[in-house]
């Protein structure tokens, strides 16, 4: 939907 | 890596540290919403289902093992262990968590970064965060007063969020096609339910005497 920045944070 | 985000995760860290040693040293959950520390439970156990298999960092993994084994000994120990159990009250502490949760879950369906399983369980864990912090503000409204080690709890919870806000704006600016607007948007709107507890926190604090935090 949305492809945003890859998941680097909690 | 930056400082807003290093100090929000520290905050978090703060937070926990806070309210682990309130419970087990003062033996007591009065004032703690076990509603809120299951919904952080939650919030935890299904956005770091990834744990597995999205390895970003050593730091992400370590901490995300902590903020899973924290939130669920928090809830385990009001729950269970004597004496705290003994010290919640389910009358006071009576949020009806079924009404975060499911909009919570419908949004995670509708709105999420992919339709892949896990990122509607991310989503939803995202969108819950923003709103776990709920049982627990109602509990002080109802008590009216808040005690210190409570009031320092919360105050350092919602500046976790609010220091990744400032996070989120300093990649915006330094990285480039950095999109966040998930989290952006539920790291917003959970910093804005703690504008209000801000606002009393600081009119406490602000002689330097520690007067009880008084909400309206």
């Amino acid at each position: 939907l949305m492809a945003d920045a890859p998941k680097d944070e909690l | 890596m930056n400082i807003f985000r290093f100090l929000g995760d520290m905050s978090h860290i703060l937070s926990f540290v806070i309210l682990l040693l309130k419970i087990t040293q003062g033996k007591s959950a009065a004032g703690i919403s076990l509603r809120t520390q299951e919904l952080y439970m939650i919030v935890f156990c299904s956005r770091y289902l990834d744990l597995f298999w999205n390895f970003s960092s050593l730091y992400n993994s370590f901490l995300k093992v902590v903020f899973i084994a924290c939130s669920s000994a928090i809830v385990y120990i009001i729950r269970f262990k004597s004496p705290q159990k003994d010290t919640w009250n389910p009358e006071l502490d009576n949020f009806p968590i079924q009404y975060l949760i499911g909009p919570c879950a419908v949004a995670g369906l509708l709105i999420n970064q992919d339709w892949t399983p896990f990122e509607m369980i991310w989503a939803f864990s995202i969108y819950l965060e923003a709103v776990a912090i709920l049982p627990q503000l109602f509990l002080l409204q109802k008590q009216g007063e808040v005690e210190n080690l409570t009031s320092h709890y919360v105050a350092a919870l919602g500046a976790y969020r609010g220091l990744y806000l400032m996070n989120w704006v300093y990649r915006y600016f330094t990285e480039d096609d950095y999109l966040q607007r998930i989290v952006w948007f539920a790291g917003t709107v959970q910093t804005g339910l703690y504008i209000d507890f801000f606002y009393h926190y600081y009119q406490s604090k602000r002689g330097g005497l520690s007067r009880p935090v008084k909400l309206p």
